[in-house]
């Protein structure tokens, strides 16, 4: 089953929140802060990318890796989870 | 004589009021006074309707959060057809309070539960990372009943971000003792899924587990496979007597099914033992529930005895958990030596696989030294790449040293899939405690059409396990020392000899005498607990 990419990117920032702020602005994410309690893992979501699609958005994957403090990210995909 | 509780529903609960024999054996727990109290457990799943009458007195705020809409409220989205009822029947079954003359009783009923809202919308990786990460201090116990497509054709499993979930868990949560993850192994029963090809319930982070029905039969939905723990009741036919639990719009059912309904009776059983032991690591729990496993009435046609003399089965695992052995065993359990983990590459270069090809592997590296690195084995994972024309079509299992042969994967007849296995990791409890020195014996096996075609790329076999020979503990009591220091209540140290009423909890002394069964009362802690010298955490 091909994937369903959603509008949310996860990334890894070394220097953490004042980082993932810096990096929202500049690329018009939304940040939706920590993924994890204690560190760098950010939540980021941008309202002008479609909020499902089957291809990933290949802009935002450029930026993001051109971006050195940025260690790693990844789109997010739609998973598909039943009740059992 | 045990004392019942009055809750009108708890006649219906078949499985733990001694309706029938052997049950779960909660009854006896309960009159040892032990009812979840000070255990926090979260249901992750579409919600929690926290206002319901038999919940709201043990709903924990703290425990709950709603990862579809970002607020602090998990109360379920309603519709016309209840179709997120899931996580307030789950609760339900958790901790729906005792002798409020409403709906039943949850096996661990004084125990604070929560629930996530995170099912019922668009679920990533980061949604169920930051579930399964939700106050790792605070709670002990997640529950969780779903997981991929259990379509017979699916293999998938945890995202990046959840896996760290996992470890982080494991390694940080309760404050290093480890987040307890429980897991319901799945229904793709009548698709011939098999829940080795679920990523969650073969994680070696959580507990999987299965179902039986009332008649101790394998029901129609169970997925067989080699990662599953333990089992507790469910449904099966629609003529078989399913499970008694809350419901949405403060109704009760009597119709909860699947192995959506085993998982939280596990999780409230595994509270229990918390309560009797808060200081079980996350791997001591999984030794006790393998041990606290019995075939009982329990029909495959699969058991068998395992190396170390264990029955253990695809469908059932080690069998129906027994609540009261487990309490009795996490009573006094000496704590799990540190985990070893010993990686072993087999096959590093491209091999076709041949209709029926064995991939033997001597292990004796797995050493330090003159000191064995593992002498007992938890967890053993086959982790491979292969391709294969038809999926499906390829057994593959594993046989132990100690000649224990597991099926890692069966024949899946809807597996169509052209891509074989990509770096994906087969998991086995059935050679928990077993010596992994000697020949392990990987073995593919086409029972598709004979024209199949193959190869794999490689196979690592990673063995977990532990220093300590585990054989050699005695069963039952396991007191190391007679010698209990007690403390009246000044706080005066007293020395006594062991009255062979109290027992050494991981150095903890517990006064085994609960004289009555009742939600909410507090015992003052010096008639319940007294602390010994030194309390040292169990290290996972």
């Amino acid at each position: 089953l091909a994937p369903i990419y959603v509008s949310s990117w996860a990334v890894r920032m070394t220097q953490g929140y004042q980082e993932a702020e810096r990096l929202s602005r500049k690329f018009g994410f939304v940040n939706l802060g920590q993924i994890f309690p204690d560190d760098q893992f950010f939540h980021l979501r941008h309202r002008g990318v479609a909020k499902q699609s089957l291809t990933p958005h290949w802009g935002h994957q450029l930026r993001l890796k051109k971006e050195p403090k940025v260690q790693w990210f990844e789109q997010q995909t739609l998973r598909r989870r039943v009740k059992r | 004589s045990l004392v019942s509780p009055t809750d009108p529903w708890f006649s219906k609960q078949w499985y733990m009021n001694h309706e029938i024999q052997p049950d779960h054996n909660i009854l006896r727990v309960w009159n040892q006074g032990l009812t979840g109290r000070g255990v926090v457990v979260s249901i992750l799943d579409d919600g929690i309707e926290k206002d319901h009458p038999d919940l709201w007195a043990n709903y924990d705020p703290l425990a709950s959060y709603d990862f579809n809409d970002y607020d602090p409220d998990p109360q379920p989205r309603y519709t016309t057809s209840d179709e997120n009822r899931h996580g307030t029947r789950c609760a339900g079954e958790v901790a729906s309070t005792a002798n409020n003359g409403f709906c039943g009783t949850g096996v661990a009923f004084n125990a604070r539960i929560g629930g996530v809202r995170m099912l019922d919308g668009t679920v990533t990786d980061i949604v169920e990372a930051q579930s399964l990460s939700l106050q790792p201090q605070h709670i002990h116990i997640y529950s969780a009943s779903w997981g991929p497509e259990d379509d017979g054709r699916t293999v998938d499993g945890p995202g990046i971000l959840t896996r760290e979930a996992f470890r982080r868990g494991v390694t940080k949560g309760r404050q290093g003792l480890g987040t307890l993850f429980i897991w319901a192994s799945g229904n793709g029963g009548l698709h011939y899924d098999n829940c080795n090809c679920d990523g969650y319930t073969n994680s070696i982070h959580t507990l999987s587990v299965g179902s039986t029905t009332r008649q101790g039969r394998v029901p129609w939905y169970s997925e067989a496979c080699a990662s599953t723990f333990t089992t507790t009741f469910s449904s099966g036919l629609a003529t078989d007597p399913q499970i008694v639990t809350t419901d949405l719009h403060h109704q009760c059912t009597d119709k909860h099914t699947g192995t959506s309904a085993s998982a939280p009776l596990a999780a409230g059983m595994i509270a229990l033992a918390l309560e009797a032991n808060p200081l079980l690591t996350w791997r001591d729990l999984q030794h006790l529930v393998v041990r606290a496993s019995r075939p009982a009435q329990l029909q495959a046609e699969d058991w068998k005895f395992n190396g170390v003399g264990r029955q253990v089965s695809h469908h059932y695992g080690y069998g129906l958990l027994d609540a009261g052995l487990l309490v009795d065993l996490a009573r006094v359990w000496v704590p799990t030596q540190p985990q070893r983990k010993c990686t072993i590459r087999v096959v590093h270069t491209p091999t076709p696989i041949l209709p029926r090809m064995l991939v033997a592997k001597n292990v004796s590296a797995c050493s330090e030294g003159p000191r064995r690195l593992i002498r007992s084995l938890e967890h053993v994972q086959v982790q491979l790449s292969l391709s294969y024309s038809r999926r499906g079509d390829l057994e593959i299992s594993l046989t132990s040293p100690m000649g224990t042969r597991s099926t890692l994967v069966a024949i899946r007849p809807l597996d169509i899939s052209g891509q074989g296995y990509n770096n994906w990791i087969f998991m086995s409890t059935h050679y928990w405690d077993e010596d992994p020195h000697g020949l392990w014996m990987l073995d593919l096996e086409n029972k598709g059409y004979y024209f199949n075609t193959g190869t794999l790329h490689y196979y690592t076999l990673l063995l977990y396990g532990t220093a300590e020979d585990m054989t050699a503990r005695p069963p039952g009591h396991q007191v190391t020392s007679r010698t209990c220091v007690q403390r009246d209540t000044e706080g005066l140290r007293q020395e006594s000899e062991g009255d062979g009423q109290s027992s050494i909890v991981a150095w903890l002394c517990v006064l085994s005498s609960w004289p009555t069964l009742n939600s909410h009362t507090h015992q003052a802690v010096t008639t319940g607990w007294v602390s010994c010298h030194p309390v040292i955490p169990a290290r996972a």
